[in-house]
């Protein structure tokens, strides 16, 4: 474990609080795009069948149960909360996420580590979460007006993976025939598609204005 | 020392 991958798992659990926070503090999901949120689920799912097999550190197993569980959490309640599900955007997030998933799966029976269940489902959830955002910024492009921890949300999820990004880096210089290039590769991908939201946000911090996004 | 390849990160 080094500073820079502590520093993006604890990044990318902020990011998920302050999610939870938004929708239990405003009872709302406006602006929150629930395809994004059932695409991480599915990441989470696929890339943590190890969880019961393979213990690697009291850490890595609450992290990922708490990962899994407060994601499973928020689809559940944009789907099934009386009140929350109302708020959601469902004419503004059409983005069509089974291509997402078609595609992520077809590219890791193509490029794996080893061609296993596991490592195609690890690959799979690699490429997955590299666009399982794609449908939250087109709804946040789409709604206009992005609420404060709506932004934050995206911001901090958007930061973890080039912390990650930092610790590959880390980890390749300090440890020898440490090589994730599946990862990192698709870690840049993730990170880049953020670039003109981390634009747009920086902007709306220096000029102390509304966060928005050009259509 | 854990098997080669396995994953360490979340």
């Amino acid at each position: 474990m080094n500073i820079f991958r502590f520093a993006g798992d604890m990044t990318h659990l902020i990011s998920i609080l302050v999610l939870l926070l938004k929708i239990y503090a405003t009872k709302s999901c406006s602006g929150i795009s629930r395809k994004t949120q059932e695409l991480y689920a599915l990441v989470f799912l696929a890339r943590y069948v190890d969880i019961f097999t393979e213990f690697i550190s009291v850490y890595n197993t609450i992290m990922k149960i708490v990962f899994i569980a407060s994601t499973l959490a928020i689809v559940w309640c944009m789907r099934g909360h009386r009140v929350v599900r109302r708020s959601y955007d469902k004419e503004l997030d059409t983005f069509r996420h089974y291509f997402l998933i078609a595609a992520s799966l077809v590219l890791a029976l193509l490029v794996h580590e080893k061609f296993t269940f596991q490592e195609i489902l690890w690959a799979f959830s690699i490429y997955l979460e590299a666009v399982a955002i794609l449908p939250q910024l087109v709804l946040l492009q789409r709604s206009g007006n992005v609420d404060n921890l709506t932004g934050q949300y995206v911001f901090f999820l958007g930061a973890y993976r080039g912390l990650y990004i930092l610790n590959w880096i880390y980890r390749y210089f300090t440890e020898p025939h440490f090589s994730r290039w599946i990862a990192c590769v698709s870690g840049l991908v993730q990170t880049a598609l953020y670039a003109d939201f981390f634009y747009y946000y920086f902007l709306s911090w220096k000029n102390n204005a509304k966060l928005k996004l050009p259509a | 020392t854990r098997k080669e390849g396995s994953k360490d990160e979340l």
